[in-house]
């Protein structure tokens, strides 16, 4: 079933994605 | 509050749809690897779980809807 994904895992390696974003967006103040 | 994720979510999905094209591909999400700490697996992953109908283009109401469950730990609609 594709629906069913591995909640945990994914979610931390979105949340990587995103931060590693804002951290790329405010590099200069 | 709204307002400024959808602005933050719009600009992120700009980094990522360098060509824009109004969405992204696997490929465009590859082409990140070297500007952020992730590597070519955790990107790939990161596409996977943002393409939520699986057709192999994000587009950015996919990707907003990504963004927002990441910032609020909910699904939007």
């Amino acid at each position: 079933d594709p629906n069913m994904k591995a909640g945990a895992t994914s979610e931390g390696v979105l949340a990587n994605f995103f931060n590693s974003l804002l951290s790329k967006k405010t590099g200069s103040p | 509050g709204q307002y400024t994720m959808l602005g933050k979510a719009h600009e992120f999905f700009r980094i990522c749809d360098i060509e824009d094209k109004g969405y992204i591909t696997r490929h465009d999400m590859q082409r990140l690897h070297g500007e952020l700490p992730l590597s070519l697996d955790e990107l790939t992953k990161v596409f996977d779980t943002l393409d939520a109908d699986g057709n192999g283009y994000l587009t950015l109401e996919e990707f907003t809807s990504g963004f927002s469950h990441f910032l609020f730990g909910d699904k939007s609609q």
